[in-house]
């Protein structure tokens, strides 16, 4: 979800 | 992904290959802290709780599972392998971070991106990452030699948090809206908190000299 892309980086 | 972010991801799995080419080819943890590697492994856990239920990417999916598995798997040579673990220095590593943790997650409760289980942890995990180097630079203070392999762990583990600064500057610069205060804040007092390890390292390097941190 575009909500759970939030988090992208390590 | 840009080259500064990749720069900071690289930089970091080499400090674990570092780390674990210490411990397996000379079977010794001396001068390691196993109350920092007991933390980033549970900041990867807490940082990585969307592991099964968010697929950003192969290539993140993989360093996820990389970082908690090689974060385990120090922990677990530390505590339990044969070897390894007669040369723990427990005498010296004892910094009571269950403070570092307590914080952290007060922390996280007052300031997180949104208030869920994930988000929260999320934070959690951004704040104690800030302060788990801090039982390992005490115990290099305490330990006075400190090995090569050991140093350039250090040294590369505060390096790739500065590399993610630059990416934050270059994202803000390049991306509409893009913010990240929560970890962009965390990261800068976590970089900062390697200020005199990196000044005691640049001097040894230059001086070819052994790493020696003041006590």
């Amino acid at each position: 979800s575009a909500e759970g892309k939030y988090h992208d980086e390590l | 992904m840009n080259v500064f972010r990749l720069a900071g991801d690289m930089t970091h799995l080499l400090s674990i290959l570092l780390l674990l080419l210490k411990i397996y080819a000379t079977k010794s943890c001396s001068g390691v802290s196993r109350k920092t590697q007991e933390l980033y492994a549970i900041v990867f856990i807490f940082r990585y709780l969307d592991l099964f239920t968010d697929f950003i990417s192969v290539y993140n999916t993989f360093m996820k599972v990389v970082f908690i598995a090689s974060s385990l798997a120090i922990v677990w040579c530390m505590r339990f392998h044969p070897v390894v673990r007669r040369s723990y220095d427990r005498e010296l590593d004892t910094f009571r971070y269950f403070f570092l943790v307590g914080a952290s997650f007060a922390l996280a409760l007052i300031w997180h991106e949104k208030f869920s289980v994930q988000e929260v942890f999320w934070a959690f995990s951004i704040y104690l990452e800030a302060v788990a180097i801090l039982p390992q630079l005490v115990l290099l203070q305490r330990s006075g030699n400190v090995d090569n392999l050991t140093g350039q762990y250090v040294f590369f583990l505060g390096a790739y948090r500065a590399f993610y600064i630059l990416n934050w500057i270059y994202r803000y610069l390049t991306e509409p809206r893009f913010t990240r205060w929560i970890a962009g804040t965390s990261g800068v007092v976590q970089t900062a908190l390697y200020a005199d390890f990196f000044y005691y390292y640049f001097i040894s390097w230059k001086n070819n000299s052994k790493l020696k941190l003041p006590a």
